[in-house]
């Protein structure tokens, strides 16, 4: 089953 | 004191035509640098950045950093009422909790100007990281809206595949199965109508269409699309705007759990 991420997880705040 | 002119208004109108469906509400920040924005959709799955270069306007004046929440639906709607040979002027004084828009005719008999309220906007800004990105698939802009949205009648999620036979976009849905494969195609005549991909290594990755759809809003702004992917990566979808800068989606893949 595919779920979809989130760009938080990709992406750090700043 | 904030004073931006911009001659090509449609590219204001564009752009907020391109990013409202996404986002609803966004600081935009305008520096020596330019006109820009950062936001994530609300489900934190895509972000747009916007870049609009301080060197592509006529007149630009930006005395201190300032950053402007703004309700994109009330940004479109008063772009709306510009027309598309218009000059645009953005104006804001320091402190203001409005920004105005000016709108002048081509001929200059006809000059309106709409104030809109700012808002306050709590937002994460994101750092987003260099990447060499394992392919970068170069066409027209108009393809790829067409075959997201054919593929969109079908099932809700993209599978986009980069292989050195081409860029092979396919989709599941209750009625059956769609593929779609674009070839590397660099027509020296018509450059706005090449494909040109770039592969350093073979790359799959799963979108929802949704959000596909979402991004070719951009279409009017750029004849040819960048998509880059990286497995594991989020996809960029790029959209230059001329001799200005750039409207960029990124789009979290789905991931198998």
């Amino acid at each position: 089953v595919n779920q979809q991420s989130q760009i938080t997880s990709f992406f750090s705040k700043t | 004191m904030l004073e931006l002119r911009l001659v090509q208004g449609s590219i204001l109108k564009k752009v907020l035509e391109a990013i409202k469906d996404l986002v609803n509400d966004a600081n935009f920040d305008c520096s020596a640098t330019g006109f820009s924005l950062q936001a994530m959709d609300s489900s934190h799955v895509a972000l747009v950045a916007l870049l609009l270069r301080s060197e592509g306007f006529e007149h630009y004046r930006c005395d201190r950093n300032l950053s402007m929440g703004m309700s994109l639906t009330n940004m479109a709607k008063m772009l709306k009422c510009a027309g598309n040979d218009d000059i645009v002027t953005i104006k804001a004084d320091d402190g203001s909790d409005t920004i105005t828009f000016m709108f002048e005719s081509p001929t200059q008999d006809k000059i309106a100007d709409f104030e809109m309220k700012l808002m306050d906007i709590d937002s994460e800004h994101l750092g987003i990281p260099e990447a060499e990105y394992e392919a970068i698939v170069r066409m027209p802009s108009s393809e790829f809206a067409r075959i997201c949205k054919d593929l969109g009648t079908i099932g809700d999620t993209v599978v986009i595949s980069v292989t050195k036979e081409g860029v092979k976009f396919s989709t599941r849905g209750d009625i059956g199965t769609a593929n779609i494969v674009c070839r590397q195609n660099t027509s020296i005549d018509k450059p706005e109508e090449a494909t040109i991909i770039e592969m350093q290594e073979p790359v799959t990755l799963t979108f929802a269409l949704r959000y596909m759809n979402s991004f070719a809003k951009a279409t009017p702004l750029a004849t040819q699309v960048t998509i880059s992917l990286s497995s594991e990566l989020p996809v960029v979808v790029e959209y230059k705007i001329a001799e200005m800068g750039y409207v960029r989606y990124y789009l979290a893949p789905k991931i198998e759990e």
